[in-house]
């Protein structure tokens, strides 16, 4: 089909048939619809350079540019649908792919991420993000989480008890996410839920990014003394986002609701047949 | 015995940021992997002593430490099994269980032992070079309690996958 889209009765996502990437998202309950375009890129890790010696390290965030650059400009992509999930597989590269799921009855998004190992021949260290790019008008303003607790306003290149002269246009607006992250213009709300800790930021008006991974070939002189680089052929790592687009007014009760699920998730056990009654007497 | 004071302790060293943002040495790294590894065993013995005694059946548990990367031995290798969900929040959850499992069609029935719906889907390819299958339904787990699921499975192939799941596109 040219038209790639897996929708529930709550939601739909649009494909960019040509190129793989996720285009839009629709909460067709409160009929909202945001133009999203995710894609996966990575900063090229400083080693030091005219201004400072800092080099990105295991502490230390320092990309060499502003600009990150994309992972690939489009997904092979493969539509799984049934009657309980709909599946968009995207494969970006050898070593970043990413699975795009909408079950039945859902009322957010799943992007299950799988990064590395992160190829690091060409001799430079990469740090991957994620990053979600919207029309939205954000004013320079995102939201970030505290451990699960308050959400902190955060704002580009300003700290709200000093006056901040900003050194590192990227790594000064990271900050971490612990459980969500989010930007809104006021009507309408784009969450993403992380299963982890993660860095994020919005260095541009309706864009959001989370980093996902990082490979480094130089020690950031920390005390680590070591770069922030895996033995053998390194790691590959896999995580979920789920996103959430909805209206400002009823987006908290969702994020929160969503996140509780997340991190206490439910356990699950198998047992094969053949058990026998058990009293603790 | 179960305890899970080992894991109780792993995760208190784990508070350390230097486990929480990665900034630690290599062989640091390893040992934090191995603590909570260490520590997750006795706690394995414990969840099973727990869910004996809560289900009044003495069974031999398995645990999927790896199902995140679509890994799960006693789902992928038996044809029947029972699947007991655990939800530690205080409210009904509903949610999508996902079992890795070998090539066929299972029947799932749930706690009143009503036949439900479930698919058996490919694994992304990126995952596997083979090709791989989870098995997925629709569970529904009360506050702070238990449900139990059994899968049985019918035939050793997967008809309904097989049609329903777009081949890659060769690459361009």
């Amino acid at each position: 089909s040219r038209v790639l889209v897996i929708e529930n009765k709550y939601i739909r996502a649009t494909f960019d048939s040509d190129t793989g990437l996720l285009r839009k998202i629709e909460n067709l309950e409160q009929n909202i619809s945001l133009p999203v375009r995710q894609g996966f890129f990575w900063y090229n890790a400083s080693a030091g350079d005219e201004e400072s010696p800092q080099a990105s390290g295991a502490y230390i965030f320092r990309p060499s540019h502003r600009k990150p650059l994309p992972v690939s400009h489009w997904a092979q992509v493969t539509l799984v649908k049934t009657n309980l999930v709909q599946e968009v597989h995207q494969n970006f590269s050898a070593w970043c792919s990413q699975v795009i799921r909408l079950y039945e009855g859902q009322r957010h998004l799943e992007l299950e991420w799988t990064v590395g190992p992160i190829p690091v021949k060409d001799d430079w260290g990469k740090e991957v993000i994620s990053r979600f790019n919207t029309p939205m008008r954000t004013r320079g303003q995102f939201f970030t989480d505290s451990n699960g607790r308050e959400i902190l306003k955060r704002r580009d290149d300003f700290r709200p008890t000093w006056t901040l002269n900003q050194t590192e246009p990227v790594a000064g607006n990271y900050y971490p996410v612990n459980t969500r992250i989010y930007i809104t213009d006021g009507h309408m709300q784009l969450t993403v839920l992380t299963d982890r800790s993660q860095g994020g930021s919005s260095l541009l008006d309706g864009s959001l990014e989370l980093m996902v991974h990082r490979r480094l070939l130089v020690d950031d002189e920390r005390g680590v003394a070591e770069p922030l680089l895996e033995t053998d052929t390194g790691d590959k790592v896999r995580g979920r986002h789920l996103v959430i687009l909805s209206s400002v007014s009823d987006a908290a009760a969702r994020h929160r609701l969503l996140a509780e699920q997340e991190v206490l998730a439910p356990q699950v056990v198998l047992a094969h047949g053949g058990s026998s009654p058990y009293h603790s007497q | 015995s179960g305890d899970s004071a080992p894991l109780n302790e792993a995760m208190a060293v784990l508070q350390h940021h230097d486990a929480v943002t990665g900034t630690a040495r290599q062989n640091v790294v390893n040992d934090y992997a191995k603590q909570l590894a260490a520590g997750w065993g006795p706690c394995e013995v414990l969840v099973s002593n727990a869910l004996a005694r809560l289900s009044l059946y003495k069974q031999n548990f398995s645990f999927c430490r790896e199902i995140n990367i679509s890994i799960c031995p006693a789902s992928q290798t038996s044809e029947h099994f029972r699947v007991i969900i655990y939800n530690p929040v205080g409210r009904k959850v509903d949610l999508m269980v996902r079992l890795p499992v070998s090539e066929g069609i299972f029947l799932v029935k749930d706690p009143n032992d009503r036949r439900i719906s479930s698919n058996v889907v490919m694994v992304p390819s990126a995952y596997s070079k083979t090709y791989q299958w989870e098995l997925l339904f629709p569970a529904s787990v009360p506050a702070l309690g238990f449900s139990i699921y059994s899968v049985n499975k019918m035939s050793g192939h997967n008809h309904q996958a097989h049609n329903l799941t777009a081949r890659p596109k060769k690459s361009k």
